[in-house]
Parts: C-alpha cells; structure tokens; sequence
C-alpha cells in the first residue's frame, strides 16, 4: 500500500484542497503520509466521476453553494420531509442542518475554483434527498428516498441510522426493505443500486451488526479511521463492515479534521463524526463506475474487498486476520482503506462476477440454555447445498440468522468459526444494553470476513455471557444463510499486478479448481472400473 | 414499545381514483400528497404542518378518509428516531 508522494503533482486553486489529507496525505496535522484514498491515481487516469450521479440522503443540500451548483443535479433531487422538489436545508441558528451540504462537499465539491475544496468524485453530480428533517422518521419517507430515481441515481449515501446509544436494536420496516431489495435489483437497469452506510458513531459501546442498514448484505458499510491510521474515539466495530475510508476523530488540532462545504456558501475543516466515511466512499466508488459503468452492485463490493489495502490502519483492540482465502481483514476496518487508483484499474478490466445463489445451509430450531460461566457452543456441518441448482461454493455474505434472549442483552456474545477457520465476531458486548425482554429475534447477523471461502464443513456458533454479574438466557434459533456463487468469480479476471489480492485469489480458485477437476475424474474413473 | 404514531397516512386508492388523489387530501385536510414509485396506487398523505404526533390512532382525518368511496385502505405511519452520524 506504499506509493512514492513525489509522482503525485496534483495543484488545485481550491484553498482548502491541501488540508484535504484525506485525498492526498503529505502527513498534514501529524498524519501519516501516503495514508488516503488514493485518488491522485485514480484522477491521475482521468476518472472524476464523470457521468455518475450520487444522491446524498440527508437534511438537504445547500445547492446555492458556489462550489456544488455547478455540479448539482436538480432532476434527481426531492424533499420528502417538505413534500416537494427543493432539498434546501431548514434554517436553524445552531446550522442544524449543514450536514447534507458537507457531506456533498466530499463527493462532488467543484475542483479548481478558488471555493473551499476538491470532491473525491469532482465531476460527478451530486443529487440532494432531504428525508431526515421532520419530527419523526417514518417508514414511508425511507422507502420513498431509497427508491427515489433509480434509473438516475447511481449511488446512495446515507450517513444516519438507529441511534448510536449502545442499547438499540433496529433496521429498515417493511416498505423500505422492500426498496431496497427493488433498489439492488432493478436499479440502474438491474445492475442494482449501490448503497454506501457510514457505520456507525457509538464507540465501544455499540456493535454496528445491531444496525440493520449497515449490516445489510444490500448495503456497503463503511467505517472511518484518522489520519494517522487510528480507530476514531467514536467508531464502533462490527463483522458486516467492508472496508473504510477517513474521518476526524481524536485529535484537537483542527487540521485533523475533514475539509468540506457548509451552509450559505461557506467552507468548514471540521466535518466531525463517522458520517464523512460514506461519502468518500460513495466518491470512490463513482470514479469506479465511470471506469465501467457496467459495473453491478455485487462487482463494487467484489472491488472494494480485493483492492482496499490495510495501508497503516492500526486497530488496538483487534488483530488483523487472514480468511481462509487469505484476504486480510480487521474487525472494526473490513478489509481495509478503499485504494481509488486500484479499484478504477481493476473495475476497468473486470468482468461481472457470475450469478449469486442462497442456501439455507442448515439450521438448530430446539432451545438451548446459555450458561452464566461457560458458552453454549453450536455446529452445524453443511454441503452448502451441493448437488442442487442452488449450490454456493464461492462465499460473498454470510448471516446467522438468531433468536436468543438474556437477562441483559448487552452481556452476550456471539462468535462464529467458517469451516475454513475464520472466526468472525457477530455480535460483541454492548454495556449500555440492559433490555431483559425483547433479546434479539430472527435478527441477521452478518459477516463479509468468509469473503471467497468454500462453506462446506463444519460451522461453529459460540454464544456466551461477558460482564460484570452472571446472566442467564436462552436460544431457540440459529439458521445459517450463505451467500455466493457456485463458479469461481476471479479464474476469468484479467490480472495486471502480480502481487494483488486478485493474482492471489485467482490462483487459490485455479487450484482448487483443478483439484476438484481431478477428484471428479478420479471417482468417474473408479466407477467404471 | 407503545411506539409513535404520526399523522402521516399511507392510503391505497381504488384502480381509476388515482387522479383524484389531490383532491381526495384536500378533502380531508391534508397539506398535499404524493404518489409512492412502489406498491399499487399507493400515496403518502401529508397532515398540516403541525409537528404534534399522538400515540392514540388519527381519529379524524384517518377516519373519514376510511369512508371514502375512492379510498381502498389507510395505514397510519408509526414513528421512530433516526440520527445523523
């Protein structure tokens, strides 16, 4: 993930573009050069993002702003909080309501204008959905921004969710799950909509697997790191995020924040929270669409996994692993920080990946108790429905799907171990959680960590109390859900660099291909005889 | 648990009645309404802009919405928080 700063001779009018570390890091406010999104490659190609519209759901936009008018796109834009065309933030004296406008500052601010600073994807356009702005969320606003405009909106971004305190358990209703399953279906002429989740804002006390937005096999979550590689103080961890991109976070010195648009025409350095993570991303993942725009929303995941680089991210609290694939992943980063410059090479060659199958690869519906002291450990030993039309061999998703309850929620864990050894964190203590009623049911939690494993064998759930007083429960559900396909989705690629996570992945599928070429010719062969 | 019930209202209209949709709302004091992209002649009715949401059904505006000939069914929307990160 090194490259040589000096190749990067990038000079942008815009006089906030060199605090914008994030897009380039010369090691601005102690940062740690070389640490960013690798766009200067990606722009260095000739990929701005042109083409792609991205629509930031939110409070609005401020699209008077000299460095976004240019680059708004109007048709595509609603406010369904107000019922009508004209996303334009409510006026508050506290600016409430900036939070739409520097989030489209990121994506699609105007390069080389003199106006605050440079979007990740500056020549794309930038829609405004205005939905978080009313008294109460409601199930049809959601849906009704989710769905809006399929065929023109490319990418949706979304930087909100159920609240961050430690103790909620929530996700999408019925209308907008159901947006969103037409959104990945039909969107984009049924290449499918690409939704990008900034994770999460609830530290160490939350578990972003209790978010069903960001943990949503539909959606790609996005979780943040600062500009030295560190975890941001409010950054929560969970096995459903994909990869990351750049926040503020720990440090004071102003410099270490985000530089981006804000109300009325005016620039900020202090765009706080987790939130900027999906816009960067939903940049990031524009400039790959420009370089094919055939790209679906399987691909861009498939990308964002085989090219996002562990660079210097550092996590204290969880070790970077290896699946049994050998992709490298980290609890709270996914599989790293996205690499602009590599995905737009990789998606510009890539072929889409072949059709995806479900398998409900087996499931424990008797009641099992979980002990105070010890863990309830469970198996389940699958073919991944091997021998019918819906046979998975190649993971994408995987999701336990669990009904358990406690006498304090927050108190349980649960871990799981893939056939090939890889053991993903599911669900981890929440010490703010003290529901002792509704527990979790039939709740999906989700891992991405198996990402190209063969799931057939043995997986193992481990359920198990950590706190402070004994705790007892019960679980009466555990269903396994796979997700993938059934032939190998990189023999075809073509491979450029040869130390790519792509070469490597292609080559693990060539022998495994062939082995199981062998072994079926073998058994053909000792059949007849 | 008992959960927020806002005076948003997700109607069904009969086949044929889509068209009167405005005047339907204007009928029963809602500020406007908007077709949904999904489902069959379903519409979000907007309540006057007043920011209070009750926890008992919309008596008024939901019921005699249920009375009327064009009016197939009425779903009072629930509320809940969402926050920005």
């Amino acid at each position: 993930g090194y490259r040589d700063l000096n190749q990067v001779d990038i000079n942008m009018s815009d006089p906030l573009f060199t605090k914008q570390w994030y897009l380039v890091n010369t090691g601005q406010a102690d940062g740690t050069p070389g640490l960013d999104l690798n766009v200067a490659e990606a722009w260095g190609l000739g990929f701005t993002g042109k083409g792609v519209t991205i629509a930031i759901m939110d409070d609005g936009i401020d699209y008077l702003h000299p460095d976004l008018a240019a680059n708004y796109n109007a048709e595509a834009s609603y406010d369904f909080s107000s019922n009508d065309p004209y996303p334009y933030p409510r006026y508050t004296d506290d600016w409430f309501n900036s939070h739409g406008t520097r989030c489209a500052g990121e994506v699609s601010a105007v390069a080389n204008n003199n106006i605050c600073g440079v979007g990740v994807a500056y020549n794309s356009k930038v829609a405004g959905i205005r939905m978080l702005d009313q008294p109460f969320m409601t199930d049809i606003i959601e849906a009704s921004s989710i769905s809006h405009m399929p065929q023109v909106i490319d990418i949706y971004s979304a930087s909100w969710g159920p609240t961050d305190d430690g103790k909620t358990v929530d996700g999408p209703r019925e209308l907008t799950l159901q947006a969103m399953a037409d959104g990945v279906n039909k969107g984009r002429g049924g290449k499918g909509s690409i939704y990008v989740w900034a994770s999460g804002d609830g530290g160490s006390y939350d578990d972003c697997n209790c978010d069903g937005y960001a943990s949503s096999m539909w959606t790609i979550s996005i979780n943040s790191a600062i500009n030295d590689g560190r975890t941001a103080l409010y950054d929560e961890s969970c096995s459903s995020t994909l990869a990351s991109t750049f926040s503020n976070g720990r440090k004071r010195n102003p410099e270490a924040g985000v530089a981006t648009t804000d109300l009325y025409g005016n620039c900020t350095l202090r765009h706080s929270g987790t939130s900027a993570a999906a816009p960067e991303a939903a940049g990031v993942f524009a400039l790959a669409l420009e370089a094919n725009p055939d790209l679906t929303w399987r691909d861009m995941q498939h990308l964002a996994v085989l090219t996002s680089k562990r660079n210097r991210l550092h996590d204290e609290v969880h070790q970077w692993q290896r699946n049994g694939v050998g992709l490298e992943f980290n609890h709270l980063f996914g599989y790293g920080v996205l690499d602009a410059g590599g995905m737009v090479k990789m998606a510009k060659e890539w072929k889409t990946v072949p059709e995806r199958f479900h398998c409900v690869a087996g499931s424990i519906q008797e009641t099992h108790k979980v002990p105070s002291e010890d863990k309830l450990v469970l198996t389940i030993t699958t073919d991944a429905c091997q021998g019918k039309e819906n046979y998975v061999r190649y993971l994408e998703h995987v999701q336990a799907v669990v009904t358990v309850n406690a006498s304090r929620r927050g108190d349980l864990n649960l871990n799981m171990t893939s056939p090939m050894g890889t053991k993903s964190i599911l669900l981890s203590r929440r010490p703010r959680d003290d529901d002792a009623k509704v527990g979790y049911d039939k709740w999906p939690f989700m891992t991405s960590h198996s990402w190209g494993e063969d799931p057939r064998g043995t997986w193992q759930l481990e359920v198990l109390f950590q706190g402070e007083v004994p705790q007892t429960g019960t679980l009466q559900e555990w269903t396994l859900m796979i997700h993938g396909t059934q032939s190998a989705p990189y023999i075809d690629q073509i491979v450029r660099d040869y130390q790519s996570k792509l070469a490597m992945s292609k080559k693990e599928e060539l022998e495994e291909e062939l082995d199981e070429a062998l072994e079926r010719s073998l058994k053909s062969l000792l059949s007849k005889n | 648990e008992n959960g927020i019930l806002t005076n948003h209202l997700l109607v069904q209209l009969h086949e044929g009645s889509y068209d009167e949709a405005p005047q339907v709302a204007l009928e029963h004091g809602f500020e406007s309404v908007r077709k949904l992209p999904f489902g069959d002649g379903l519409f979000h009715f907007y309540p006057q802009s007043s920011p209070l949401s009750r926890r008992k059904r919309s008596a008024g505006h939901g019921q005699s919405l249920q009375k009327d000939h064009r009016v197939k069914s009425v779903l009072q929307q629930a509320g809940f928080d969402r926050q920005k990160r």
